[in-house]
């Protein structure tokens, strides 16, 4: 395909910083219908993610810090990258999303496999 | 694509009962790295299905019952249905899996978004 990043992202993305309790993490998830949400300073500049599976963790290992179960070297990709690329990178690392970022590790946006996944919907 | 549901499936798929506590959950998404798991019966019957996303509700409204955030009517698939269907059921439902049932509704397999999303890796 042609498909870039910027073509699929998710522009509009929530996020959170990493002073939060993981209940406004649960929360944020639970309002925007989402299991992604990156972690970043008050300029955008891309920090962490936190997902629903590290939420998860936080209820196996009994761990209530957003610090301690992040996930802060993020696999990223930039906006005019193919789908193709995007995908692979997603299935070497066995993860589900990954941050639209610029040069300068601000975020500009998400990819998800669920996005992928519905351009071979009928 | 000619790419039907069994083509796909993990058919290995952990899977729980509803009378386990949700860090059994958490325990078992960590050692199996996964997010969705079917709920069954001693006779593999699916009865329902809890995902991190379940486990994150659970912290966010300080509830610790799998009966009360497990997902009870489950979106399922059959063996044979193209994958094209399969997306389009995952993406008018918001969700990033079905369970693949037979015509008794035992289980036997599991589709998710990441692996439809695999397909399209270079
Ligand atoms: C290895 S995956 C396995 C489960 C599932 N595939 C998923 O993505 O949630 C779970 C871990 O990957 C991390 N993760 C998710 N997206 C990531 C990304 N873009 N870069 C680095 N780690 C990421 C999460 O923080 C979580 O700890
Ligand atoms: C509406 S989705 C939104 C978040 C994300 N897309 C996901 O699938 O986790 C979350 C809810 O969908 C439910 N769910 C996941 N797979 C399902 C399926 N095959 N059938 C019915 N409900 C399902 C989960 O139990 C959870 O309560």
């Amino acid at each position: 395909t042609n498909i870039l990043a910027e073509d699929l992202m998710d522009n509009n993305v929530s996020t959170i910083k990493k002073d939060a309790q993981l209940e406004d993490v649960a929360n944020l998830m639970m309002s925007e219908h989402v299991t992604h949400i990156p972690v970043v300073t008050d300029d955008n500049k891309l920090i962490g993610i936190v997902t629903a599976w590290d939420l998860s963790k936080s209820i196996a290992i009994n761990c209530s810090s957003l610090n301690q179960i992040m996930t802060k070297n993020v696999i990223t990709c930039k906006s005019d990258e193919a789908i193709e690329s995007i995908a692979r990178k997603m299935k070497e690392s066995d993860i589900s999303c990954l941050p639209v970022v610029n040069d300068n590790s601000i975020l500009e946006g998400i990819i998800t496999t669920d996005q992928i996944s519905h351009l071979l919907s009928d």
